[in-house]
């Protein structure tokens, strides 16, 4: 869901 | 990815690099706090937990392992090479940081997106990004001068989380759902922190004058 997107930056 | 974010993680690669390079060709880490150092290793330590569970990307994936492997060098040749080891100067880097370490855990514990391991993991490396840099700083108002490698360095790593604000910025307006407080409040912190420090960086650039803080 969407909070992984914060989880692609480094 | 947008162009703020590959700046950003450009500059980033940058500043391990140039420390690095530092370190290993002149043999020394003179002005460089290993408590820094070691908090950062920490910091990549709890964030790539998820490197072999969940591939994003080849470029995810290999700056993950640059960062880690990269960080962790860096403090083996402070602590453990026979020449790095002799100009690291213990007696100015006394910062305790291990005073950073707990209240950011805590932290992470109160103030999380999910209550799960891996997710407290992470949020904690987010807190303890944000003041890993305190004892680099403190070493260099007690030691004054700045070699410009250093000054270099930190320079870099401010750059890095500026780009990366940007690039919240951009991600904000552009995808929807885009929301992550802690990501971003920790961040702006952690630039913050830096601020002062650009501003001397600066001033010393402008005037062409050797990089000094005030005591």
């Amino acid at each position: 869901e969407y909070s992984n997107s914060a989880k692609d930056e480094l | 990815m947008n162009i703020f974010r590959l700046a950003g993680d450009m500059t980033h690669l940058a500043s391990v690099l140039v420390l690095l390079l530092k370190i290993h060709t002149i043999k020394s880490c003179a002005g460089i706090s290993l408590k820094t150092q070691e908090l950062y290793a920490l910091v990549f330590a709890t964030r790539y937990l998820d490197l072999f569970t969940d591939y994003i990307s080849l470029y995810n994936t290999l700056m993950k392992l640059i960062f880690l492997v990269s960080s962790f060098s860096i403090v083996w040749y402070i602590r453990h090479h026979k020449i790095v080891r002799r100009s690291y100067d213990k007696d100015q880097d006394t910062f305790r940081h291990y005073f950073l370490v707990l209240p950011c855990f805590l932290l992470a514990l109160v103030i999380n997106e999910k209550f799960t391991v891996k997710e407290i993991m992470w949020t904690f490396s987010l807190y303890l990004e944000a003041v890993a840099i305190l004892p680099q700083l403190v070493l260099l108002q007690r030691t004054r001068n700045i070699d410009n490698l250093t000054g270099q360095y930190v320079f870099l790593l401010g750059a890095y989380r500026s780009l990366y604000i940007l690039n919240w910025i951009y991600r904000y307006f552009t995808e929807p759902h885009y929301v992550h407080w802690i990501t971003w409040i920790s961040g702006l912190v952690q630039t913050l922190l830096y601020a002062d420090f650009f501003y001397y960086y600066f001033q010393s650039w402008k005037n062409n004058v050797k990089l000094e803080l005030p005591a």
